[in-house]
């Protein structure tokens, strides 16, 4: 659809960033690279094992950078105290992966 | 969900 992504440019490109410095490979980051950065949120490990459900769009055990900005947007959304979902709302989801 | 006797793909899990 023509839904607007709920992940604006401005902070795309902050996550962006963050997926470059992680040192992804073949545009991929590992469970064990992303592992860290979200523990790091210090946000529960029940929580975080469902942000990693909603991101890993298409199970692979890894993330790409449009994946990657799902869990970011996710955590950071969480830490603002908005409860993080039981699936991924359309608005969510990358308009690439639609 | 995931392969019966297969790891998760999940690192939280």
């Amino acid at each position: 659809g023509d839904m607007p992504w709920v992940v604006k440019a401005e902070e795309k490109m902050k996550f962006d960033s963050i997926f470059e410095s992680l040192g992804p490979v073949g545009g991929m980051l590992t469970g064990d690279r992303v592992k860290p950065v979200l523990l790091n949120s210090k946000l529960p490990v029940d929580i975080l094992g469902r942000v990693w459900e909603l991101s890993d769009l298409d199970r692979d055990g890894m993330l790409d950078r449009d994946e990657f900005s799902v869990a970011m947007y996710l955590v950071y959304r969480a830490l603002e105290g908005e409860p993080v979902p039981m699936s991924l709302p359309p608005p969510l989801v990358p308009p690439s992966k639609r | 969900q995931y392969p019966a006797g297969g790891s998760s793909t999940n690192p939280f899990l």
